[in-house]
This record gives structure tokens, sequence and C-alpha cells, in this order.
């Protein structure tokens, strides 16, 4: 249960995260000289440490700058665009501890947040985030060193960080003390039970992996997989649900229809804006379908499948009555992503394995409601009725079409100029340069004639 | 939606209510997007 070093002890990180899916899982670090202490939302999808820098009618809490004597202003104006909400602050750096954590203190990329929408929102009981995911998405520039890499050089830890959201059959957004662990340089055994499977990163900006296939009750959707994958197909833990490209989204809504065979549902359930409820006696898990998401295996002729149960995607809500328990539906449509959120991520062990340019999903501890497992993962699957790529060409040969793109512009730039040159010479100018002033008799005749 | 039949003829039981999230109209039609967005949870 430590780093092969010995430099790292993972249980103490065992349960140093608190949350929900629905508000997302938080670390608390101590900032700054004298401490302050904050609570951090985990955030895989995005690269920037930032932190409320000023009061907020949502928050208890933020940093104050003015009272850390380590703080040290950079001065560059932060903006950062989520899918959801969006902040601007002042970069700086200081010092940060972990309480469950590496021991030592740490001098840290920090992002002031003075200016916020929708992105604190009600009831979050965290008061910044910790983009996790690969400098390419760091903002201004990939320059800005991110937390992660801060970590693995000043305290010498391997490049490698795993994730256990524990919020299974939970009420999505309850009371957010649902525990979790978020172990940093390494893995701990006792989080999860059986082999790791891994999937490789395509590329380093979020943790982008490759989708091959998508099962509703053992039933394959059959889609093209590249419509899996279009355009990207991420693991996210600051996304609380699992998204899905609208085409995928239908067909899965469509299998979950046919196969829990459901009387008459309302649009409003699946669309999310409606909660289901059912008299307490009532089982609905047991009618509804497995899914499985199956991942290119790093044998790239293989792959292997992970399985959410019921109890993952229909999740209680906290909204009960005395007789009722009321669910929603925790997949929701996107327009430009397959997202692995908190949703998918609960029922799993999930391990960033940077120095391996991989990521891996184990069967979580905490993956049980009621004593029964709500997740499974096996493999391998051969690969044979699957496309060799089912990455979105677009998504990555995006700097290659911008070069193209730049060269059309600058061929018709060209072009256009010497029209424009050509346009403007002077008449004179030109039949100078046609006829070099000779005249014989046809020319002059020609001439004279247009007079 | 028709379900089709079933071997054991088990359907899901209809809910015994639709709520709205949040307190809203609970149309599930022209939501507010406070109401779409608390309804999506977290998407960073």
């Amino acid at each position: 249960a430590s780093d092969p070093s010995g430099a790292v002890n993972f249980v103490a990180m065992v349960d140093n995260l608190q949350g929900d899916s629905g508000r997302g899982y938080y670390l608390e670090l101590l900032l700054g000289t004298p401490p302050q202490k904050l609570n951090i939302l985990v955030d895989t999808g995005s690269s920037n440490f930032a932190v409320a820098g000023a009061p907020n009618a949502d928050l208890t809490s933020y940093f104050n700058t003015k009272e850390s004597s380590t703080y040290k202003l950079l001065g560059t104006v932060v903006t950062v665009k989520y899918t959801q909400g969006s902040w601007i602050g002042t970069l700086g750096t200081d010092v940060v501890t972990i309480p469950k954590g590496i021991n030592g203190t740490f001098t840290i990329n920090i992002v002031a947040i003075s200016e916020s929408e929708n992105f604190f929102l009600k009831g979050v009981q965290w008061h910044g985030i910790l983009g996790l995911a690969y400098d390419a998405l760091a903002k201004p520039s990939s320059s800005v060193e991110t937390f992660f890499d801060s970590l693995v050089n000043q305290a010498n830890i391997p490049n490698i960080f795993s994730l256990q959201m524990c919020g299974a059959g939970l009420p999505v957004t309850g009371t957010g003390t649902n525990g979790g662990s978020l172990v940093l340089g390494g893995i701990e055994p006792s989080l999860y039970k059986g082999e790791i499977w891994y999937t490789p990163v395509e590329k380093e900006w979020y943790y982008q992996v490759e989708i091959l296939k998508l099962e509703v009750g053992g039933e394959n959707l059959n889609l093209d997989c590249k419509e899996y994958n279009s355009d990207k197909a991420i693991v996210d833990s600051g996304t609380t649900l699992l998204r899905l490209p609208e085409k995928v989204f239908s067909a899965v809504v469509g299998a979950i229809i046919q196969k829990s065979l459901i009387q008459e549902f309302s649009s409003g359930f699946w669309s999310g804006v409606q909660l289901a409820c059912w008299a307490k006696s009532e089982q609905p898990w047991t009618f509804f379908p497995e899914i499985s998401i199956y991942l290119r295996d790093e044998n790239s002729s293989r792959s292997f499948r992970i399985t959410i149960f019921p109890q993952l995607y229909i999740q209680p809500a906290f909204e009960t009555s005395q007789n009722l328990r009321c669910y929603r539906f925790g997949i929701s449509s996107s327009t430009n992503a397959l997202v692995i959120g908190a949703t998918v991520m609960e029922g799993f062990y999930v391990i960033f394995d940077r120095t391996q340019k991989r990521v891996g999903f184990a069967l979580s501890t905490c993956a049980e409601v009621g004593g029964s497992p709500v997740s499974g993962i096996d493999g391998p699957f051969e690969t044979t009725d699957v496309a060799s790529t089912c990455v979105s060409t677009i998504s990555f040969h995006e700097p290659l079409l911008w070069i193209v793109s730049y060269a059309l512009m600058s061929f018709c730039g060209l072009v256009l100029l010497v029209l424009i040159v050509l346009l403007l010479l002077p008449a004179r100018c030109r039949r100078h340069y046609s006829d070099n002033g000779i005249v014989n008799d046809e020319s002059s005749l020609v001439r004279h004639r247009w007079k | 939606v028709s379900p089709p039949s079933a071997p054991d003829g088990s359907l899901v039981p209809v809910p015994v209510a639709l709520k709205p999230r949040g307190g809203g109209n609970g149309t599930g039609t022209g939501s507010s997007p406070e109401l779409q967005q608390e309804a999506e949870g977290l998407a960073l």
C-alpha cells in the first residue's frame, strides 16, 4: 500500500474525498501562509488550479491572497469556460499542503477567481477546482505548470494518480458526505478488486480514450463506432452524468425503453428534468438493463468492457416523501463528446497512468448497493467486428487541418493581391508593357477604330 | 410507447408520480435553463 520507493504512503490518502456525483468530489487543501483551509473539486477534465479569490454569495469561504505572506502575484488574467459555467481570475503562486496526501509543502500556480458565472452552484461545498488533465488544456497556455506536474516535480512521486468515488446508490445531491479517495502517485490495492484493465490515452489533453462498442441489456447498439467517439470520448470526474453524443443517446434511450419494457414514461424523465417516483415497496432497478462500454485494450486487437448496472444510472434523488422514492436518469446527451462522468466512475477504481499514457479501470470496492455489485468489468474480446480506429479524424488531425487551411488562405490571399495589382495598374502602363511602344499599321488601326 | 410482449409478461411498473426537479413546472418541456442545469449536475 505504498510507493515502491517508500516515499509515499497511500493508505493516508484513503477516504480523503467527500461529495457526491451531483455536486462533485472534493479534497481538503491548505493554501498559503498561514494556511487557509479550502475544499477543492477534483476534475480530470480540466487543467487549471483555481480557487475563489473573493467573497461569493454561494460560498462559505474563499482564498484571501492578502492574508498569505507566501502568495506571489504573477498578474496574468486567466479566463476559463467549461461546458457549464466560467470564471475569470488572476494567476499567482503560493504554497500548498495536502493534509491527507503527500507529506510536504509545494509551490504551485493558483488562479484567484474574481468573477464567475454558473460555476459555484448553490449548495456546493467546494471553493475551487483542481484540474488534473494534461497541460495542453491549461489556460492561458500550456506553459502554466499544472498542479499535478508541480507535485510530481517537487515531491518526486510517480506520474500517476487514481480515483475512487463512492456515491453508488446514494442520493445524487444529498448531504455531500459520501467518501472517495484520490491517491496521488500510485495505486492503492485496498480500493479495488480483481484485475486492472488499461486502455490507451489517445491524445494527451483530456484523458481521451477510444470506445469501440456499446451494449444495452447485452445487445449491441450497432452504430458506426466513430459515433461513440464523436468528437472525442473522455474520462471526466468533473462531469456528473454519462454524456453521450446525440445519436448514441437516442439509441441508448430507445434500447432502454425496449429492454425494460417500460409501459409509459414521460420524455421529461429521459431529458433529466423530471424524477420518476415509485412506492418504496417497488424495486424499479430490477426492470432496467445493464449498459456496457467496450474500450480498446492496450493490445489493439483486443478490447474489454466496463458494465454499469441500473443502480448507477437510475439514481436516487434526495427528494423523497414518506411513501415514495424518486429517481433521476443519470445519462444525458451531448453535442461534442462522450463523457464518462461520475455516474460511471462511481462503479470503478480509475487509474490515470500518465507515465504509460493509459487509463486503467478496476472494480471499485465501494461500488455496491445492498451488498450487491453495481458494476462489472471483463475481457478480453476480439475487435475483428470493429474498425481499426474509431477515433474521429477531425479531432485527431486538427493541427493538420489548421495547416492546410492556413496554406489555402495564403494562396487565395496571394491570388487576390495579384488581381488587385493588375486592376490598379494604369491602362497605359499595361499597354506599355504589352506592346513596348511599337506601333505597326495593324495595332494603330485597331486603336483608332476604338477611339 | 407500446411495450413488446415479454415471455414472463413483466413490465416496469408505471411510476406513481413524475415530479419536476428543483420545483419547475414539471411538464418536461420548455423547462428553464436553471432547471436543466440542475438536472445535468456538473459539466466542467
